[in-house]
């Protein structure tokens, strides 16, 4: 932020562009700006650290969504189902959470309901094996479905504490597509009542306003339970979520910040905006 | 659209009377609002504005009978401009084989545009090789073996244990041997400031000097695509873009920030999943797309 501790008009335009490059969103940034600034002259605070420092509690209270539960549940078997477009990170994302949930001691089995994509199977498989994890899967070309109703007959058979379905990357536009994961969605509450479900959005911190989009048709279709934010470790600042957040109400639960196993940790709003703001 | 909110801002305007530079500038305030929105980055859009100002200012707008849709045509037409000339091939080396290199972020699409760009070549009478250099991704290799056997075009692989740099050098003389006239290079999905990957890349092109390093770029990037293709610029010798994932309705401005901070061209864009979704680029259509 510039070196005048004033609050001229310099002051808020930088604010609305450091807003802007971090992909809030022109309307967002404006709106944020807008409401700082009559909030600074009726408070009749002077000093531009002290506005910055409203606007950053500002946006992480708005992060914080109350009814924000972690994933994993003590008393019931948890289903995590993983969805999002393309090469977001989400096949990486469940190995990240298999191995979080296998260290705590759950007993985690996965899904490989990928069945389009080339090498996705073994993708996972080869995660799977690194984690010495039991994984469900069926041939290249099977029907996703299939593999799922498979996977939840054996964690009910094994007695597992958690599934996590890896899906195929999908664009929200394709109506078949965003269909087909209804579907599966529909089979688990259906054959599995009892569990719970959480339904995790992938997003990549380096998309821009086409994740609003995203997180708007997947939420439509299927009842999203949380947001998995990652490449977090490059340099795009993901304010997407805030705008997201505002307008959808999905909370982020993870973020992901490399490709590594442990590159995974818990969303904290404060750490979000401190980072936004860097 | 766009064009709506211009005349809209005109007809305001032009009710004072004789219009004014200011005027102009605040008619173009709904293009650099449009441009934003459709995620061209910050400083990009800036010029870009700075630019269609000038143009419209000399070119009279001011008088103009219809100042909205001399705006119009300007900022489409130097937008078009831009997004430069449609020269959607992969000119030879001058001694076979010619070597392509495809770069970017993770997830961009640059293993399953390598085999789109394969198909493309075989149906374009070349015989290309395939050469799976990614070896840190779980089963990239498979991946690519996958995609060359659904083409039966030969995939290069030497397996997770070597460097790609020997495995580029490995695959070029298979080439050789092998009268395949053009080498196409998977590699893996790093960061621009990943220091050690993108000096492995540095090293890869000073080894095999590809006639193309192509940078894939995602068209649903944000406003960090700019840093990203500038950082990529500064470090390899970029020829070209390829634009991907533009099936779905993120408006692309990703592509005006790269192309305008590399001067690269945008060679081709993939437009779905399978092997057949790679389409020329169209620099006018683009423009439409991105202003929405
Ligand atoms: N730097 C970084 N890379 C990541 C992160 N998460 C995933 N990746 C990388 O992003 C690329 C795509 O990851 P995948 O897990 O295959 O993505 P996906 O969403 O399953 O992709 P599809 O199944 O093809 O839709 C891989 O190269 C991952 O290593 C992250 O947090 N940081
Ligand atoms: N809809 C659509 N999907 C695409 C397109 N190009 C690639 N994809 C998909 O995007 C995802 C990522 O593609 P990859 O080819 O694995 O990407 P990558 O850049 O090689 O990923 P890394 O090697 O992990 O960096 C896959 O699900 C692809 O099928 C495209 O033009 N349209
Ligand atoms: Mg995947
Ligand atoms: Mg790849």
């Amino acid at each position: 932020i510039s070196g005048s501790s004033g609050l001229d008009a310099d002051f808020f335009a930088e604010m609305e562009e450091i807003l802007i490059m971090a992909d809030v969103g022109v309307e967002t940034s404006l709106a944020l700006v807008d409401n700082i600034r009559r909030e600074a002259q009726v408070g009749k605070i002077h000093s531009g650290e002290e506005v910055l420092d409203l606007l950053k509690k500002q946006i992480a209270k708005s992060l914080t969504i109350e009814k924000s539960q972690p994933v994993e549940r003590t008393d019931k078997p948890t289903i995590l189902l993983v969805v999002g477009v393309n090469g977001v990170g989400k096949t990486t994302t469940i190995a990240k959470l298999a191995n979080k949930f296998n260290k705590e001691g759950k007993r985690v089995l996965l899904a490989a309901a990928d069945t389009f994509r080339a090498a996705a199977i073994d993708q996972l498989n080869t995660w799977a094996q690194r984690l010495n994890l039991d994984i469900i899967s069926h041939q290249p070309g099977a029907d996703p479905a299939a593999v799922v109703f498979d996977a939840l007959q054996a964690l009910r058979a094994r007695r597992l504490d958690m599934l996590i379905v890896d899906t195929a990357g999908r664009l929200h536009t394709k109506v078949n597509l965003m269909a087909e994961l209804e579907k599966i969605q529909r089979i688990i509450t259906r054959e599995y009542p009892e569990a719970s479900l959480e339904t995790l959005l992938v997003l990549d911190a380096t998309t821009g306003q086409n994740a609003l989009a995203q997180a708007r048709v997947f939420q439509q279709t299927l009842n999203l339970s949380g947001i998995v934010l990652t490449k977090l470790d490059g340099t795009a600042k993901g304010g997407i979520i805030i705008p997201i957040s505002r307008e959808v109400g999905v909370p982020v639960k993870y973020i992901g910040i490399g490709e590594g196993l442990e590159d995974l940790h818990r969303f904290s709003p404060t750490a979000f905006v401190t980072a936004l703001f860097a | 659209g766009l064009t709506a909110k211009i005349q809209a801002a005109m007809k305001k305007l032009r009710g004072k009377g004789k219009l004014s530079e200011a005027d102009v500038k605040s008619a173009l305030r709904e293009v650099r609002l449009a441009l934003l929105e459709a995620d061209v980055s910050y400083k990009v859009v800036r010029d870009f504005i700075t630019q269609v100002q000038e143009r419209a200012i000399g070119q009279g707008v001011m008088q103009s009978l219809t100042p909205g849709q001399q705006v119009i045509k300007i900022v489409h037409e130097e937008l078009t401009n831009l997004m430069g000339g449609a020269a959607s091939k992969l000119e030879p080396a001058p001694q076979p084989p010619t070597v392509v290199v495809l770069v970017g972020l993770q997830g961009s699409g640059k293993t399953t545009t390598c085999a789109k760009l394969a198909r493309h070549l075989r149906q374009n009478g070349r015989s290309p090789l395939l050469v799976a250099a990614d070896v840190y991704r779980p089963a990239a290799i498979k991946q690519l073996q996958v995609l060359g056997q659904e083409m039966q075009i030969p995939v290069f692989a030497m397996g997770e244990k070597h460097n790609p740099v020997d495995i580029a050098q490995g695959a070029i003389e298979h080439a050789l041997s092998q009268g395949k006239d053009y080498v196409l290079i998977d590699t893996a999905g790093r960061l621009h400031v990943d220091e050690g990957l993108m000096e492995e890349l540095i090293r890869l092109e000073n080894n095999i000097k590809p006639q193309h390093i192509l940078l894939v770029v995602d068209a649903m990037a944000g406003q960090d695509a700019i840093t990203v293709a500038k950082a990529f610029r500064e470090k390899l010798t970029l020829s070209g873009l390829i634009l991907t994932k533009l099936d779905g309705d993120t408006r692309g401005g990703a592509a005006l920030s790269a192309r305008a901070v590399t001067g690269c061209p945008i060679k081709f864009v993939g437009v779905g999943e399978k092997l057949d979704a790679l389409e020329p680029f169209h620099p006018e259509r683009m423009a439409s797309r991105i202003l929405g």
